[in-house]
């Protein structure tokens, strides 16, 4: 599904220039559930945002289901996000201005579902992280942990056959992280590939393969021998 | 130093009502290392920004160093904040359009320091969380862990005497999450007041006393036999 081929991600604005990820290469097959871990900084959201077509390598190859993503021009990526890509943000990048249900429902009015159906999809994605009692409320009417499940939410309603997550888990009490965790490997259970950032090992432990990042390289690549 | 006397918090904005905070006590010394713990949504970031002046309780008694905070206006409070307390936000709030040195030293700008020192003691505290090396970034050019630390060193910088500090590792992997706990328990030993929201148990269990928040009520306030 993924091929990743001799990445590199500059950033370069005025005086700052930092090389988040080198030389890169990396393969990632259908179905998938993988964690990728690494200490602050190392280049794991680096890595995400270029795998949900978010962001473009300097340099090297990136091929999603037999496409060169750098050969297509943002209105075919923009399709690609919508149809198959569900990605959680780190900061969450809700909307301010609309509720949580118009946050969750937005990935459907892109794909041009209609509003009754668009409202009952979201509040369904909205009952599966635990928030049926807060769909009217806008952002910041909740709490932090609110606010990264319903991000969640919105990245799962499309029902998307990549989900990349953020450390979707790092402003929840251990009770929540493990229920958003059993909803993400139920639907990796379902064919779905899923690719987890996180800092929590006991999340990482739950992942067949684990990628471990340093300084913009990958440094381990381990599959658990099974699973 | 810190007295609460049967504090609610009633948030309420058109339709939406919710009861954040039921009657709530608590005494807390001076020079004292408590862990706040709880569900996502119990209450812990209301909690918070009432001990930090940030928010006023919708009934009950708030007393800081003897003095009713209730009855202080905006600018008593203001200084309050500045003067003697120090906090990290769970959403970091950084300014964008400045640099990490310029964010970090921004409570030194309030404080009626000048330029020079201002910018020898934000460049000291961004070192002391492992950010030489960003200083001149701004938010957008830094991982989430680095945003969240360059809050930690801006909530320092003045050397408060009172320091909150609402989820300051959730962004952080292990190593980086033991070394701001090493900086905040050597700032307790050294007689400043410190208040951690975590939902991490390795943090809490570094703390001698841990409240428990359920539904916006304490059902726990345990202090280890031994220290
Ligand atoms: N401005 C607001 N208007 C209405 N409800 C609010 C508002 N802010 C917070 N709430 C609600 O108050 C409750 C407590 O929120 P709070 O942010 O204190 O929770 P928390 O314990 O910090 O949660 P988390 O661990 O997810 O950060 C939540 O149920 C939230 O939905
Ligand atoms: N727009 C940018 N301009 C310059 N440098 C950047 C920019 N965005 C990120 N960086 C730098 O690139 C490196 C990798 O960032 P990235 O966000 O991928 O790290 P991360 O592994 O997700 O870290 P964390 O665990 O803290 O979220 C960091 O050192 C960061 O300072
Ligand atoms: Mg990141
Ligand atoms: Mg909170």
């Amino acid at each position: 599904l993924i091929e990743l081929d001799s990445i590199a991600k500059r950033y370069r604005t005025g005086p700052i220039e930092v090389l988040a990820l080198r030389d890169l290469t990396l393969t990632i097959d259908r179905g998938e559930l993988i964690a990728i871990i690494g200490p602050s900084g190392s280049g794991k959201t680096t890595l995400l945002d270029i795998l949900g077509c978010l962001s473009n390598p300097t340099t090297g190859r990136y091929r999603l289901d037999g496409a060169d993503v750098s050969a297509l021009d943002e209105e075919a990526l923009a399709a690609i996000r919508n149809r198959m890509i569900g990605f959680v943000f780190q900061t969450f990048q809700l909307l301010p201005r609309h509720t949580a249900l118009q946050n969750v429902a937005l990935p459907l009015l892109y794909a041009g579902v209609g509003r009754q159906e668009r409202e009952r999809r979201a509040a369904e994605a909205l009952e599966g992280v635990g928030l049926a009692d807060r769909m009217a409320h806008h952002p910041n009417q909740l709490s932090g942990g609110q606010q990264q499940r319903v991000a969640i939410a919105r990245a799962l309603v499309t029902g998307p056959s990549l989900i990349l997550a953020d450390e979707p888990t790092g402003n929840l009490d251990s009770t929540s992280g493990r229920e958003i965790m059993q909803l993400l490997t139920s639907l990796h259970r379902r064919g779905t590939t899923v690719i987890l950032v996180t800092h929590n090992q006991e999340i990482a432990d739950q992942a067949p393969r684990v990628i471990a990042l340093r300084d913009g390289r990958i440094v381990e690549d381990r599959t658990a021998a099974t699973v």
